[in-house]
């Protein structure tokens, strides 16, 4: 703070501010939230930049034209000269283009550590390598998570690996016209009452900007923490007012015609059942240390994510799963109750409680190995599936059509400027 | 408690190193050197560091046999502040050493100050 107070340091802790409290790009020239670094904040949670000197030009800009500069940065620009007119104009104007965005927590930003970083037989040294980028995301992986993965696993081969699947990929696949228009406001530690804050970091303008789909998730905070005692979880009358005020925020400042979807909370119990007797990655040499024996650690330190449905005590699971399932039922009550001017806000089951009921492997492959509490890589590529379904199955009317050009803008524009 | 995170990341390095020892038949100290090389050069410093303040407390207590959780209660990473609590360990305890957990802390403390070549932080 003192530091701070001198002023050749002001722009410096502004800008770092802006990271670890807004959680917008550290490297952000223009201002407009938008960055053309991956870490940081950046490219790997929200659409690369393609000019960084102008606020004006980022993903996701409702423009009509496009026909000298890239204002919206999905690659498409130009004039077509059997027409005059431009590209956009001709391929995107009336496509019903939208952006995906999340709100959510750990989970939808994909928390993953490497299982070979605890794995003492795996370690060389390639281990550690991309060890500072992975800090750089805060141990996230919003580039490969359900809802704005755009990457392949390829990149990263040694540190994680699987299928990769999106909301966003899904809706890139529909109209071409939403390249890079993604936005990941995911969390570590997120829950209902610190959403109504980090809802505002959203870079969304009103009139500027095209509607999105947005999903919020907040699986499990709200009845999760490190503590032995139930005064941590948030009660359901708290839920639904801080749900209600995410959501008419939403309303206020979401583009006319956006949809949200919004989920429940998971019933972690899962986590217990499927994990407790197997060996967890910093035991597997001797095979000394199993999930259960971490569980209890992490609670004996007071440090456990979850102290509720990490325990091997089973009336604290039970207990943890009971207030969970008021919270969900708030929301589905929150969402039946109330009408919003400007946007939909729909109910969804969470998808990740239909992955493990039709998963036909072993159910440990859908837990993160290292933490034991997050859905894994393959996870997420199939809750991508699931939720797309769901969409298409329960609100056909919301899903925009395909566009019927998206032939000629790969054929023009290729990989559209890529990521 | 005991330490938090700070306990819990010691605990998770010396197992690694103690497991490198196992793994390649090889010293405490050589396999503490192993994992720093292993580290991306820009933490290299920290890890030179961390070998010179505390590589001889561990050495000395990992070839005594202890185990990582002891070891960082020696090197006073976790710390036990109320006694009447049970010591929070991640790896099995030796039953037979273990009649008075308090006692063994302490002593290992002791013994670890006594041992080190360098002063602790």
């Amino acid at each position: 703070k003192e530091i701070c107070s001198i002023s050749a340091f002001k722009k410096l802790c502004q800008l770092f501010n802006n990271f670890t409290d807004y959680h917008t790009p550290l490297f952000d020239e223009d201002g407009d939230s938008f960055s053309i670094e991956n870490t940081f904040r950046g490219a790997d949670w929200r659409g690369k930049d393609c000019n960084d000197l102008n606020p004006k030009i980022y993903p996701g800009r409702l423009t009509s034209s496009d026909a000298v500069v890239d204002s919206n940065c999905n690659g498409i620009v130009g004039i077509d000269p059997a027409s005059n007119k431009s590209y956009e104009e001709l391929w995107c104007n009336g496509t019903m283009a939208m952006g995906t965005i999340l709100l959510g927590d750990s989970a939808g930003a994909h928390f993953h550590i490497p299982p070979s970083w605890l794995t003492a037989k795996e370690l060389n040294t390639d281990t550690y390598s991309d060890l500072l980028t992975i800090l750089e995301n805060e141990l996230d992986w919003p580039m490969l998570s359900f809802v704005t993965g755009f990457q392949t696993t390829e990149k990263w081969k040694k540190d994680i690996q699987g299928p990769v699947d999106s909301t966003y990929l899904k809706m890139r696949t529909l109209n071409r016209c939403n390249h890079r228009d993604y936005q990941n406001i995911g969390v570590n530690g997120a829950r209902s009452s610190s959403m109504k804050e980090l809802v505002k970091f959203l870079a969304r303008h009103r009139l500027l900007d095209k509607p999105v789909m947005a999903t919020i998730e907040l699986l499990g905070n709200d009845v999760c923490s490190g503590h032995e005692d139930t005064s941590h979880m948030t009660t359901p009358e708290e839920y639904y007012n801080n749900m209600h005020y995410v959501f008419e925020y939403l309303d206020s400042a979401l583009p006319v015609g956006s949809v949200v979807f919004a989920t429940g909370l998971v019933d972690g119990r899962i986590l217990y059942d499927t994990l407790h007797s197997n060996i967890h990655p910093i035991g597997s040499t001797r095979g000394d240390v199993t999930y259960s024996d971490f569980y209890d650690y992490l609670n004996c330190l007071e440090i456990s994510p979850c102290f509720g449905w990490m325990n091997s005590n089973e009336t604290w699971r039970n207990l943890t799963s009971d207030r969970a399932l008021e919270l969900t039922q708030t929301m589905e009550k929150l969402i039946k109750e109330t009408k919003y001017q400007n946007i939909t806000v729909l109910y969804m089951p969470v998808p990740l409680h239909q992955v493990f009921d039709t998963w036909k492997g072993d159910k440990a492959d859908l837990i993160e190995p290292v933490d034991g509490f997050h859905p894994s890589q393959i996870t997420n590529a199939l809750v991508a599936n699931v939720t797309w379904q769901y969409i298409r199955d329960t609100y056909p009317d919301i899903v925009p059509p395909e566009n019927p050009y998206n032939e000629l803008i790969q054929k023009k524009f290729g990989d559209q400027g890529g990521y | 408690i005991d330490g938090g995170t700070k306990c819990a990341g010691c605990v998770v390095i010396v197992a690694l190193v103690e497991q490198l020892s196992f793994i390649y038949n090889e010293t405490v100290a050589d396999s503490l050197a192993r994992f720093c090389s292993y580290l991306p050069p820009e933490i290299d410093i920290a890890c030179q560091f961390v070998i010179k303040t505390y590589g001889p407390s561990i050495i000395d207590l990992l070839e005594d046999n202890e185990t990582p959780d002891t070891v960082c209660y020696g090197i006073e990473f976790c710390k036990k502040y109320d006694k009447s609590k049970k010591m929070c360990h991640l790896f099995p305890l030796p039953p037979s050493h273990f009649k008075d957990e308090t006692e063994r802390v302490t002593r290992l403390v002791t013994k670890a100050k006594g041992k080190s070549s360098s002063p602790f932080p």
